[in-house]
């Protein structure tokens, strides 16, 4: 479809963008609520401990209002909201607007926060160097073979919200078992957000990975 | 677009077909995971214990498998199963083939179970005389306000498992305060599956809401 090849094109733009300015962009996608915002801020928090250096943006997804930008900037993190409208999915033409009409200059990681949906984010490629998605333990261990496509095409599975094990019925070796069915490279991360009764250092894993990822770009 | 006018046709026969054989239908959306399936079955326990001459159909749209039929064949309920391929939502042909392939006589409440995702199902009517949206508190008290569509074309609201409220930081009454400014007319049910530790009354109160729906159709 014209559509899609459009798409893909202004993605290889957007790429040649983040290679030019040495920016590795990671686009984080999962179904409403899995908590991408919650971690994006714990993540930019640990990597700014971890290496002073380091520089994160963010850019936000959303189709209506700007509720996770605020957040972001309450953490003391700059983001840029992209406004999909009625479209339920970040696209590359939204990116490559925002690439020319902002300046990125000194950004190490660029995360992309896609708009929650567990479908179609999966289909339009942004330029990204990593897609990453998260799947909440309250939503239910199936969901990587019921919804498999961004599942399949992800170079990270985050489950999150792993304090709530004890309190619903999700089995972490059946999803893990969906996964690696669909995608036996993914790298599979359980975890909680830090403050919340869970072993922690799964979270510290999870940043050494994104921090590996990156310095692999070059 | 054509395509909408097509499907609004659709739903119209759609709805012909129920009122000729007398049959309420409910189309339940939520986000992923929300726990659709789960409250299907437990409202149809509660129906039929409440209501023995009462008999419920079910109407299951996934994009992969048939793990939820299967799930409602397990508790003795028998569903039929749609496989919407690459669309993420349910619409008014896929209905309009099942209602010509298979009977449905003596039904008198059929429960559409939607894809999950808390964009697109909203914009295709099935012919249903009621939409539910669920909205579980592990997703978040802003979705309401974020994801608007489903929330603003609704009968009820239901606010899913409740029992995590003292795990997550969901507050009711954002949450339905969102959901007021959008809709003001609908019904908002904050519940819990039955057998978990949540005050069990909104349960039985959204059961009467259901039955009280279905006889006000004539
Ligand atoms: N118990 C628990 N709750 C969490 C955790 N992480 C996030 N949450 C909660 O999950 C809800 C949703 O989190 P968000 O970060 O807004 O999720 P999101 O994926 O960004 O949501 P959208 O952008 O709207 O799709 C919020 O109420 C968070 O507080 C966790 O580790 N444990
Ligand atoms: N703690 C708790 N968990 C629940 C409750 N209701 C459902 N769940 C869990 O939530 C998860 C998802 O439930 P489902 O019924 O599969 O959700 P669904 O909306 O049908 O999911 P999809 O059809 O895939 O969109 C499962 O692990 C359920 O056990 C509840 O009241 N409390
Ligand atoms: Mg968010
Ligand atoms: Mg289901
Ligand atoms: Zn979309
Ligand atoms: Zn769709």
């Amino acid at each position: 479809e014209k559509l899609m090849e459009d798409n893909d094109q202004l993605a290889r733009h957007n790429r040649e963008h983040f290679d030019e300015e040495k920016i590795v962009a990671f686009n984080f996608m999962s179904a409403p609520g899995a908590g991408k915002t919650t971690l994006i801020i714990e993540l930019i928090k640990a990597l700014r401990a971890k290496e002073k250096e380091i520089s994160c943006g963010v850019v936000e997804g959303d189709m209506v209002g700007d509720l996770d930008t605020k957040r972001m900037a309450e953490a003391g993190i700059k983001a840029f909201q992209i406004s999909t409208g009625k479209a339920c999915h970040l696209d590359a033409s939204m990116l490559a607007r925002l690439l020319h009409q902002e300046s990125f200059e000194n950004t190490d990681i660029l995360f992309l926060e896609n708009v929650g949906n567990l479908v179609c984010p999966a289909e339009f490629a942004l330029g990204e160097h990593f897609n990453v998605v998260l799947l909440s333990v309250s939503e239910g261990d199936d969901k990587p073979f019921k919804y498999p496509i961004m599942f399949q095409k992800c170079d990270a599975v985050v489950l999150t919200k792993c304090d709530l094990l004890p309190h619903v019925d999700f089995s972490l070796a059946r999803a893990e078992g969906f996964i690696k069915e669909l995608n036996p490279r993914a790298s599979i991360f359980d975890i909680s957000m830090p403050g919340k009764l869970y072993d922690s250092n799964k979270f510290d894993q999870l940043v050494s990975w994104l921090l590996t990822s990156a310095k692999s770009v070059s």
